[in-house]
C-alpha cells in the first residue's frame, strides 16, 4: 500500500507544472523516505531529478518499494482539477496498475478522486557524480525567468559567465547583442531578493534557451533558483520545493564542434 | 559554431 498526504497541495500542482513542458512520462520511484523522480528530456540534452522527502507530506505510508509509470500529461490534467488550497492524497495499492488522486477541501466538504492508469516505462536512471562546482549562483528565481527571456530574443543560446565581480549572461543573434550582468548585492531587506556568488574560479559556459525558459517553469516553487557550474560540465538548475525537497534541472552545455 | 551536448556524455546509465 502507497499512500501520501499533503495538505500543502499546491506544491504538487507546481511541481507538475515545471516538468510536463519538458517530459511527457516518468517513473515516481516511492519507497519508504520518499518519492523520486529521474528522467531525461526526449532528446537526451537535459536531465530532471524530482525529489519529495517523506517527511515533508502530512501522512506518508509506504509498505513496498513501487515504481509508477505516469503520462506526465495526463498527471497534470489531474491535477488541474485540485483547487490551490486543496488537500491531496496520491493512492496506489502495491502491485496496481492505477494510481488514485484525491482531492479534499480545506473543510473537507468537497471530496474528489480521480484514478488514472500507470505504464510500464523501462526507464533509463543515470548515475550523477558528486561535483564541487567551480561557481554557485543563486539569485531570484523570478530575475532568472526574466534574463532568460529578455535574452532568448537575440539567439538560440545564452552565454553564462561568473567571475568574482558577479555574473553576466550574453546572448547574440541577427537583432544584435544582449548582455545582463548581476552583482552581488551587498545588502538586502529580504533574503531572497539577494544574488550570492559562491566561486572557486572563473566560469564560462554556453546553454540552449529553449531548455533554460522550459526550466524556468518552476519559478512558481521558489523564491530563489540556484545555478551551479563547473567548466565543460552540465548546468544545474536548482528550485527547493518548500522544505520538503527539489527539482533540479542538469543541462548539457554547447561545445566546440 | 558549437554543438549540442547531450547528458549522456557526462552522466553514467546504470
Amino acid at each position: 500500500m502507497f499512500e501520501a498526504r499533503l495538505v500543502q497541495g499546491n506544491l504538487l500542482k507546481k511541481v507538475l507544472e515545471s516538468l510536463k513542458d519538458l517530459l511527457t512520462e516518468a517513473s515516481w520511484d516511492c519507497a519508504d523516505t520518499g518519492i523520486q523522480l529521474q528522467a531525461m528530456d526526449n532528446s537526451h540534452v537535459s536531465l530532471v531529478s524530482v525529489q519529495l522527502r517523506a517527511d515533508g507530506f502530512d501522512k506518508f505510508r509506504c509498505d513496498r518499494q513501487l515504481s509508477m509509470g505516469m503520462n506526465l500529461t495526463s498527471m497534470s490534467k489531474i491535477l488541474r482539477c485540485a483547487a490551490n488550497d486543496d488537500i491531496i492524497t496520491i493512492k496506489a495499492q502495491d502491485q496496481a496498475d492505477n494510481v488514485t488522486f484525491v482531492f479534499e477541501s480545506p473543510n473537507q466538504e468537497k471530496v474528489a478522486d480521480y484514478e488514472m492508469k500507470l505504464m510500464n516505462l523501462d526507464q533509463e536512471h543515470l548515475g550523477i557524480p558528486e561535483t564541487d562546482y567551480a561557481a554557485v549562483i543563486k539569485l531570484p528565481a523570478a530575475e532568472f525567468q526574466r534574463i532568460i527571456k529578455d535574452l532568448s530574443q537575440f539567439g538560440e543560446s545564452v552565454v553564462i559567465s561568473c567571475t568574482k565581480e558577479g555574473v553576466k549572461f550574453s546572448a547574440a543573434g541577427d537583432i544584435g547583442v544582449g548582455n545582463i550582468k548581476l552583482a552581488q548585492t551587498a545588502s538586502v531587506d529580504k533574503e531572497e531578493e539577494a544574488v550570492t556568488i559562491e566561486m572557486q574560479e572563473p566560469v564560462t559556459l554556453t546553454f540552449a534557451c529553449r531548455y533554460l525558459n522550459m526550466f524556468t517553469k518552476a519559478t512558481c516553487l521558489a523564491p530563489q533558483v540556484t545555478l551551479s557550474m563547473s567548466p565543460e560540465v552540465p548546468l544545474v538548475v536548482e528550485y527547493k520545493i518548500g522544505d520538503m525537497g527539489h527539482v533540479r534541472y542538469y543541462l548539457a552545455p554547447k561545445i566546440e564542434d | 559554431s558549437r554543438g549540442q551536448g547531450v547528458i549522456l556524455q557526462y552522466f553514467a546509465s546504470h
